[in-house]
């Protein structure tokens, strides 16, 4: 028996409208640490990884460890149903292969549930080692997205080098170049607005742009994003949810041939 | 020339 009651349902919705686009199915775990899930899109090139922790739900049973397959555009268009203000209960029987979403308005008075098939889904399940990164950048997650969106419509690749300088994304393409650099910011009036580089070494790696915009997605989860670069690495790209866990994107970088 | 590198790459089946 599971039962997941997630006060904040629009939590769940915006987690969905932030994966649904990179991955097409994918199995969500359930154990006493809490939901989670681990998949990579459909080429293997980046990975994403979420955790809500059980903490976060205001009711969590989880009998035993459950993995469930779903399609994440349909659990998508389920999720769309509810309010922004609903509550939302996960429920699944032992054994079932089917889950139920119950949306719960605010003052109770009105009350939906939607049944979803659940699916068989072979993925391969990665180990991620613990690392030390050469530098972690983390800035407000909307200045990320407008850099990512600014600078795919100039190039298809993005350089991303952290110095002593800050931080500088650079692209090019047929039309020209563009380069965007970030400075340390610390003296700003709110803590989410400030940007800050901690580098142990300098660092510069390659990526497709076209990931990143679809990582960006998960801005309306996090005011703040942390990207943490090591050579030859996968970067990681980290929006934390309040309260209750993170949603990470790694993404493989361009390598010499 | 770059190439793209797949993320199994660098994690490994668990």
């Amino acid at each position: 028996m599971l039962e997941l009651r997630l006060v904040q349902g629009s939590l769940l919705k915006k987690v969905l409208e932030a994966v649904k686009d990179l991955v097409n199915d994918a199995n969500f775990d359930c154990s006493a640490t809490g939901f989670s899930l681990q998949a990579m899109d459909s080429s293997h090139v980046a990975l994403v990884a979420l955790l809500l922790r059980s903490e976060g739900f205001e009711h969590y049973r989880c009998d035993r460890n459950i993995s469930m397959g779903m399609n994440l555009g349909n659990m998508a268009k389920m999720l769309k149903c509810a309010g922004n203000d609903d509550i939302i209960t996960l429920k699944a029987d032992d054994g079932s292969d089917v889950v139920t979403f119950m949306f719960e308005s605010p003052t109770q008075d009105k009350i939906a549930d939607f049944e979803m098939k659940l699916m068989d889904i072979d993925s391969e399940h990665l180990g991620i080692p613990e690392a030390e990164y050469h530098a972690i950048v983390r800035m407000p997650s909307s200045e990320f997205a407008r850099i990512c969106k600014d600078l795919s419509s100039i190039g298809d690749t993005v350089v991303i080098s952290v110095t002593k300088e800050g931080v500088k994304f650079s692209t090019r393409g047929d039309i020209g170049t563009a380069n965007i650099v970030c400075r340390q910011n610390t003296t700003v009036d709110k803590p989410e607005e400030a940007t800050v580089i901690e580098m142990n070494e300098p660092v510069s790696l390659t990526f497709a742009l076209r990931y990143f915009n679809s990582f960006t997605k998960a801005t309306p989860l996090s005011n703040t994003v942390t990207l943490s670069l090591s050579s030859e690495l996968p970067v990681v790209v980290e929006y934390k949810i309040a309260e209750m866990g993170y949603i990470r994107f790694y993404l493989a970088p361009k390598i010499e041939d | 020339l770059k190439s793209q590198a797949r993320i199994a790459r660098f994690f490994r089946s668990s």
